[in-house]
């Protein structure tokens, strides 16, 4: 059991394993904005194929994604750092921030509160290809893991 | 092989869906059902308290939208249309971990799956810690049901969670949205009222007050004119408001309110029963000495039964009943039927556009003291008698004359029904 002491359970302790892992920094702020559709990835061509994509894509697609993200911040500083501003600025708009595009206290607070695991936007894998159904979704990934192989 | 079988389920799945007439990916049926699967029960609350949570969440949606959803712990796992279940890290086969406590809490997909992250700290809707299951619920059947997140502060579908507050509702906007995809409320009504009560001030004073009830069938909404909505948690079964009243509805409601007379009569079938207000039930036998239930025919020489529905005037002290195509005005001081009655509908209440016009069969007259004028429904349908004030505005005006039609739930807002199974949790 999660260890408490309290009669009404207030005090539960939760097992550091089992806590979400806190956004403190700007890559981590960078990887939730890409997960709820803040940052939508680059076309699939550009995506660099990650040594962590397996073979079974549905359970890491979400991390090929979110890597995909990352990996189009750093390749170039000047363009990939706007559109992490840019979604910045998005998130701390809709959020009732300050819109300051500075990943600043209020917006890290922001981004640590509990909130629904649905993206706020459709994430858009290729503006192209119709994604819109699952199977699409299956063929391409499907594709994906032939062409590594 | 995998992927075709996937597929082949996705597209059964995508079956249940369709665009609806606004051009929107929605749910193409009406009566949905809905499932706490057994291996995603959560370690925090009784299964009970869960389901029960889970059942009001959706009958919240079903008080504000045509939808309709049933607790099914009984069909194939694939006829049932949306599945949820609680979860931690992987769960449940879904592609999507879990963080752990803090952070994401549930998520839904739109074909119909809900989880929820158990790792978080649920609590029931009368707790004041911990995150609202409820509130939590409510948020992800709205994604499941095709709404998505809305930024607007006081929407249920915020992404993010705030605290428990008193109790949280759906508003306005927040109803037109799902309305948006769905469609309102439409449907008949058995009769439509405004019951008076009287208080006394402690000055001696007495103050007028009424309340607006829609009926149909065996339940009825209480409608909050100032508000344009109804009262939250309705509708109600007919016995939890009315004792004696039949259980399956009523005809009609007239309360007969002069100098010398303050009776409520409820209407049904070849029987009438007059209202104790005193003792909030019907009466068994009243202070004249009649029994009830009594027959209309005794009580009311000349109406037949059973009849549509019917209101009292108070200008000339007659009850107007309401038959097919017949109006039958009934004097209360002579207790007989008037002279020259019956008449045809459309001679007692013309048409003001020749065309537009009910016809008979009426479902309910309503005499409406927020907006000071009678109305008569049919179907989804309503007409405005032309009052006194109409006819100083604009005297060609027929007296009693039917003002063109509009539809009711666009003057009276989200009279929704719930599913039968929902009526009591």
């Amino acid at each position: 059991e999660k260890l408490f002491h309290n009669r009404d359970h207030s005090d539960v302790q939760i097992p550091t394993s089992h806590q979400a892992p806190v956004i403190k920094d700007e890559y981590e702020a960078e990887l939730f904005l890409s997960r709820y559709g803040f940052i939508q990835p680059a076309h699939q061509e550009e995506i660099q194929v990650h040594e962590s994509i397996q073979e079974d894509f549905l359970d890491d697609l979400q991390a090929t994604i979110l890597e995909g993200a990352s990996v189009l911040h750093s390749r170039d500083g000047g363009t990939e750092n706007q559109v992490f501003v840019s979604a910045l600025k998005e998130f701390q708009m809709v959020s009732g921030l300050p819109v300051t595009g500075v990943f600043d206290d209020a917006t890290k607070d922001a981004m640590n509160k509990p909130r629904c695991g649905v993206p706020d936007k459709e994430m858009d894998l290729n503006p192209n290809d119709a994604f819109n159904d699952t199977e699409s979704l299956l063929t391409w990934n499907l594709n994906q893991s032939q062409q590594m192989k | 092989d995998k992927k075709r079988q996937l597929a082949f389920l996705m597209s059964k799945r995508r079956q249940k869906r369709d665009v609806t007439a606004a051009g929107y990916m929605a749910f193409s049926k009406d009566v949905l059902r809905w499932r706490l699967i057994g291996e995603g029960y959560s370690s925090q609350l009784t299964i009970e308290e869960q389901r029960y949570i889970l059942r009001l969440a959706f009958r919240m949606w079903s008080e504000v939208s045509p939808l309709e959803f049933v607790e099914d712990t009984w069909s194939p796992l694939e006829e049932v249309d949306i599945k949820l279940g609680f979860g931690t890290g992987r769960h449940l086969g879904c592609n999507q971990r879990f963080d752990g406590t803090g952070q994401e809490f549930a998520h839904a997909w739109f074909l119909g799956d809900i989880h929820f992250d158990d790792d978080e700290h649920f609590t029931g809707p009368s707790s004041h810690s911990g995150i609202s299951l409820l509130k939590v619920a409510v948020h992800e059947i709205g994604h499941v049901l095709g709404l998505p997140h809305i930024y607007r502060p006081g929407s249920i579908m915020q992404p993010s969670y705030l605290p428990h507050e008193s109790s949280f509702e759906m508003d306005w906007m927040d109803r037109k949205a799902i309305q948006h995809l769905y469609g309102g409320c439409k449907g008949r009504f058995s009769t439509v009222f405004d019951w008076i009560r009287k208080e006394k001030r402690p000055n001696g004073a007495v103050i007028i007050r009424f309340n607006t009830y829609f009926m149909r069938d065996g339940w009825y909404w209480l409608y909050e004119n100032r508000n344009n909505r109804t009262r939250y948690g309705d509708p109600v079964p007919m016995q939890t408001g009315w004792h004696g009243i039949p259980s399956d509805g009523v005809d009609a409601y007239v309360h007969v309110w002069s100098r010398t007379r303050d009776s409520v009569y409820f209407f049904k079938g070849f029987q009438f029963w007059r209202y104790d207000d005193e003792n909030d039930r019907v009466f068994r036998q009243d202070p004249e000495g009649h029994q009830y239930p009594r027959l209309i025919s005794e009580g009311f020489p000349g109406i037949p039964c059973p009849i549509d529905t019917a209101f009292y005037d108070r200008r000339d002290s007659r009850i107007y009943f309401f038959r097919r195509t017949q109006v039958y005005a009934f004097s209360v001081e002579t207790n007989s039927l008037a002279r020259g009655f019956p008449k045809h509908i459309r001679d007692v209440f013309p048409p003001v556009e020749s065309r537009d016009h009910p016809d008979g069969s009426i479902d309910a007259a309503y005499f409406s003291y927020s907006h000071n004028a009678l109305f008569l429904l049919k179907g989804t349908r309503f007409w405005r008698v032309v009052g006194s004030r109409d006819r100083w505005r604009r005297p060609f005006l027929p007296r009693n004359g039917l003002m063109p039609h509009k539809e009711v739930d666009q003057q009276w807002f989200d009279i929704c029904d719930v599913h039968p199974t929902a009526l009591k949790l």
